[in-house]
């Protein structure tokens, strides 16, 4: 697994081109609301449940 | 039926005079639990046809000497109901006798995913027409499989030949130890630990807020070839490959810029963690999944 693989994918989630510019002020004031760390925290206990077969 | 403007078409039947074998193999104990099924083979023996019907049938339809042998996989599902799934067809010449092979593979494929393995495996195999329409030779007519050897001369059943492989010997040995040195060229298929460290990469600044960094796992080593090649089935079947043959999604918080703001938001990047390592033929099919 590469940077450049990890990038692709998360760009590719995203509907994304090329990666967003995002400040230090942008990070510094923002502040992850609990219904999205819930989401997050549910994603994670499910992939360590599901796994996908294949190649 | 689904259509809203549906008209019924009668049919009728061309012809029904396919013969068919239904064959049941006792599976108990069959696979061991850590074998791995390279190729099943199916046999049958094929009855020489009697030589006054081959003069018969010559005389009347010279051109056409072959019947369409196919095997199906049969599966009786928990309601009752029949389900069958095409495994191998092929022409066999009715001037033909002794034993006929038939890939059934995915027969065994299909039956190991069923929930009761230990139910029998059914297969049915019917003999048909090559061709149809109202030229159609009765070739079909001519070819028998029996259970027993030409002139009564001992049993000719049907066999089911399983070629496997020990996993213990030819798969992989799940995660590579910690306290061993480095993966060598010879070290056998295994799963190494990887860290990926997502606050170290530059362009996941302020971009990835969770998480800092997430341990990836990956597939090292090699794997052990088999001595002969498995060229019967497969011609261009490239070695065993030290592969991921399962592997997890990877949640993530990104931070997504919207109307001049940015908010955090949740993403799942499919296949980013490797969960187990395996040893698989590079170029082999995916065995098909049974459907439901």
């Amino acid at each position: 697994l590469t940077e450049e693989q990890i990038l692709g994918s998360l760009l590719q989630q995203l509907h994304l081109s090329e990666v967003p510019v995002l400040d230090k002020a942008d990070r510094a004031q923002l502040v992850t609301p609990a219904h999205v760390r819930a989401q997050y925290v549910a994603l994670l206990q499910r992939s360590h449940g599901a796994h996908s077969r294949g190649k | 039926r689904f259509s809203q403007h549906f008209r019924e078409v009668a049919g009728r039947f061309l012809v029904s005079e396919a013969s068919t074998y239904l064959l049941v193999f006792g599976m108990e104990q069959r696979l061991a639990p850590h074998s791995e099924l390279v190729q099943a083979v199916l046999r049958l023996f094929q009855e020489p046809a009697a030589k006054a019907a081959l003069r018969k049938h010559e005389r009347l339809s010279p051109r056409s000497a072959r019947a369409r042998v196919t095997v199906e996989w049969l599966h009786v599902r928990d309601d009752g109901a029949n389900r069958t799934s095409l495994i191998d067809s092929r022409l066999v010449s009715i001037h033909d006798s002794g034993w006929k092979a038939f890939d059934v593979t995915e027969a065994i494929n299909f039956w190991q995913q069923l929930s009761r393995p230990q139910q029998p495996l059914l297969l049915q195999v019917s003999v048909q027409r090559e061709h149809l329409g109202p030229l159609a030779s009765s070739a079909h007519k001519l070819v028998r499989f029996t259970s027993q050897g030409a002139g009564g001369t001992g049993p000719a059943e049907p066999q089911l030949e399983l070629h496997t492989l020990d996993l213990r010997d030819y798969g992989a040995q799940g995660n590579c130890d910690t306290e061993a040195p480095p993966v060598l060229e010879g070290t056998r298929c295994c799963r190494q630990e990887m860290y990926i460290d997502l606050q170290g990469m530059k362009w996941a600044e302020n971009w990835v807020l969770e998480p800092p960094g997430f341990l990836a796992y990956e597939c090292v080593g090699s794997c052990r070839q088999p001595p002969e090649p498995q060229t019967l089935r497969w011609p261009f079947l490239g070695p065993r490959q030290c592969i991921a043959s399962e592997t997890t999604s990877l949640p993530m918080i990104v931070s997504i810029k919207e109307g001049g703001r940015a908010r955090p938001q949740v993403v799942s990047l499919p296949n980013m963690r490797v969960q187990k390592c395996s040893c698989a033929w590079d170029g082999a099919p995916v065995p098909r999944k049974l459907k439901p």
